[in-house]
């Protein structure tokens, strides 16, 4: 049904849409409005109805072209087919879990995936060297390297309780619950009223909530 | 007590400030 390169919104069975809604956290109304900010990423820069790398770059940091780990790992955990391309079904899946209703759980986990950058079942020490970097190139701050590892010290002295020198998983959600405001990124307010922002779904619904 | 190191952030708070990490970025264009 979502092979969106043949199918408009319209052609999908009711069923479908009521699949990924009850899959989700969001209403039948509230996936076909998503549809209508998918169709807009995912025709951004090629008109195929999914999003590429580039789109996704495009609409997080409103240019297409550029290196960054944070954007390769947001769009590996949303490409959950790993075919290279965002499909509309995997983009619902991944929104769920920054619905403000997600359970934490989920948040935990994806926030651990995405921090995983060698996906070793581990958050390894080089890993938060290399995201702290990044972050410190694109924002032009500049830290000295003593205080860059004190920093990373000190966030392991607290998280890694088994002193390994890598955060398992257990030790993350034991640490983000200590520190919630680390899964604020995992919370999108705007998708409590997806409907209100993507009025124009109206127009291709094909039921009333 | 008597410390005088500056209140140090924590690493993964620095990394939480990437643009890319923040998808509301889908709904503000």
């Amino acid at each position: 049904c979502f092979d969106c390169r043949q199918n408009s919104p319209r052609t999908c069975q009711y069923v479908d849409l009521a699949r990924l809604a009850h899959d989700s956290p969001f209403s039948v109304n509230e996936v076909e409005a998503l549809y209508e900010l998918f169709k807009k990423l995912s025709c951004s820069i090629i008109d195929d109805m999914l999003i590429h790398k580039e789109e996704l770059r495009l609409a997080l940091f409103q240019a297409p072209y550029g290196e960054n780990i944070f954007l390769d790992r947001v769009f590996d955990l949303f490409d959950e087919k790993k075919n290279g391309v965002i499909e509309f079904e995997e983009f619902i899946h991944a929104l769920s879990v920054f619905h403000p209703n997600a359970p934490i759980e989920e948040k935990i986990d994806f926030a651990f995936r995405l921090y995983d950058l060698r996906q070793t079942g581990f958050i390894e020490r080089e890993e938060v060297q290399q995201m702290v970097a990044t972050i410190l190139m694109e924002s032009d701050m500049t830290l000295s390297d003593e205080l860059l590892n004190l920093i990373i010290d000190k966030t392991f002295a607290d998280a890694d309780s088994d002193k390994d020198g890598k955060i398992s998983k257990a030790e993350w959600k034991a640490y983000v619950l200590k520190h919630p405001s680390l899964l604020k990124n995992m919370t999108l307010p705007y998708l409590k009223d997806v409907t209100t922002a993507f009025p124009s779904f109206i127009f291709n619904t094909e039921v009333e909530d | 007590k008597g410390s005088d190191s500056p209140t140090i952030i924590n690493a993964f708070q620095l990394i939480g400030m990437s643009s890319f990490l923040d998808l509301s970025g889908f709904f503000e264009q």
